[in-house]
């Protein structure tokens, strides 16, 4: 049975494609199957794959604009790792949406169409909160967000939980925040700690409250600044595959871990 | 008479933000008077600024939804320095303004029917080509691109210019690229010189086309990773105000000069 985890922040380059990239490769690494989704126009994350665009092949947009089954996308990119790819028509796709009523729970009714047979979707956002991040968090079983813990994370998280709320109540009822998930972080700096802490704080007051994120933890593994994951995906690899000795490596695969963990009886 | 720069990336956490009030301050200071104009719905330079919305006071959510002047939503901020600040409001602007025909020309009506006396409007826009980053490069003179020298920043950037040529056709024949600004340059890596030095070449085969980066330059000023510049935000204050002897601060302050030496008649 799938588990489909939102990479989620509105906010601009904290990490959301190389997390996506590279948690679904240490998954897919420990034995999962992985499909990710690229919900970005702006494509990256095919990117960092090399995948070049098939125009005999549905994508993400044919999804969204033409009711064509998420599982009829996907195109293998590693063993166990698939990729549903995005295009540049996604941008249009908000457009073509916004005329339809249902236009939060197209990818919704398209999984319920055809499920996934993996054992895990990622789905990588762009950074807004506009029609494709709602339509992933519409089918989503749970959400990662990455924070870079610099001034406005958390004024950005409160945004976001927000808009999570939202759709829980309204479209999505099982969505939860499984973690918050600190990348880019820089071990030195007091900002980084003094956010983390901050961050840390807010998820102690919560836990109580009757919202998506009461059980959210902030996970322990932390992703820190490591130019090698730069690197990795201007090689077409990655990071596991491009220096598996890095603090890069070793941070996501600490992550999956831990992410593996929670699935556990304990 | 008003010089207005749009500072545009649609990638994600480059350096547009940091750099709009960085560049702005460092321009006052040379005793330029500047307007900055927060078209980020995320509103992250009016809170760099510790902006308080004032709900009696106009901002560019009445410009684009009710035809209000720009120059009539100035805050004063600084000495010589103004801010027309964002609102969350703004998500909304682009849904209704995607109504009108004009849709893409609201903001240069608006600065048409009552344009800033200022010296410099300095525009920061979302991480998005939506509406209200073409509604900015519709009425700008010139434009800087922050360019954080990873991966994907000449994918970005060719996506970009073919945007920026496209408006500078059919709504804005004045629209020039001024140039291009490395930011979070980090000088030990491979990485950032491979791509700097890709995007000098991309500038120089293009010294004779009839494009309107033919006269670009890449700006000799690069902004390196400097963690001043993320702490400075959250004392509310300028990369000056905070550390005035920090390499953020000497870079900007080179940056502003280098800029100035551009309308010198040489
Ligand atoms: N831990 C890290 N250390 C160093 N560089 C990193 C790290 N994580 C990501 N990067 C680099 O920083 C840049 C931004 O990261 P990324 O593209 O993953 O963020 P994003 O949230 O997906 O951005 P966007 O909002 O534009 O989609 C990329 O060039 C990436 O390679
Ligand atoms: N040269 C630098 N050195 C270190 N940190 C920086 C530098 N420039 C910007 N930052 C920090 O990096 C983060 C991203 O920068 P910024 O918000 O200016 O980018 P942006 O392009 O405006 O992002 P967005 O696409 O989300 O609008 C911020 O926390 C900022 O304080
Ligand atoms: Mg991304
Ligand atoms: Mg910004």
């Amino acid at each position: 049975i799938v588990t489909a985890i939102a990479i989620i922040n509105q906010k601009g380059g904290v990490g959301k494609t190389t997390t996506a990239a590279n948690l679904s490769a240490a998954l897919a690494a420990a034995g999962k199957s992985v499909c990710m989704a690229d919900l970005d126009p702006q494509g990256h994350l095919s990117l960092y794959f090399g995948h070049e665009v098939d125009h005999n092949h549905a994508t993400l947009y044919d999804v969204l604009a033409d009711d064509v089954a998420f599982a009829d996308t996907l195109v293998p990119v590693r063993d166990k790792l698939f990729l549903s790819p995005s295009t540049t028509d996604l941008a249009a796709a908000e457009t073509i949406l916004a005329e339809r009523d249902d236009r939060n729970l197209i990818l919704q009714k398209s999984f319920a169409l055809k499920p996934p047979t993996q054992d895990f979707v990622i789905f990588d956002c762009p950074p807004s909160l506009g029609l494709l991040t709602i339509n992933t968090l519409s089918v989503a079983d749970e959400i990662i967000i990455p924070l870079q813990p610099h001034f406005l994370a958390l004024q950005g998280l409160a945004k976001l939980l927000k808009t999570i709320e939202l759709v829980q109540q309204h479209l999505n009822p099982k969505l939860i925040v499984r973690g918050i998930l600190f990348c880019m972080y820089e071990t030195v700096t007091r900002l980084g700690r003094d956010v983390v802490e901050e961050v840390r704080d807010f998820f102690e007051a919560s836990r109580n409250d009757d919202t998506p994120w009461a059980k959210a933890r902030v996970f322990q593994s932390v992703i820190r600044r490591n130019i090698r994951l730069a690197e990795a995906p201007s090689h077409g690899k990655t990071i596991f595959e491009y220096d598996a000795k890095s603090n890069g490596a070793n941070d996501y695969a600490l992550l999956a871990n831990e992410l593996l963990n929670c699935y556990r009886p304990t």
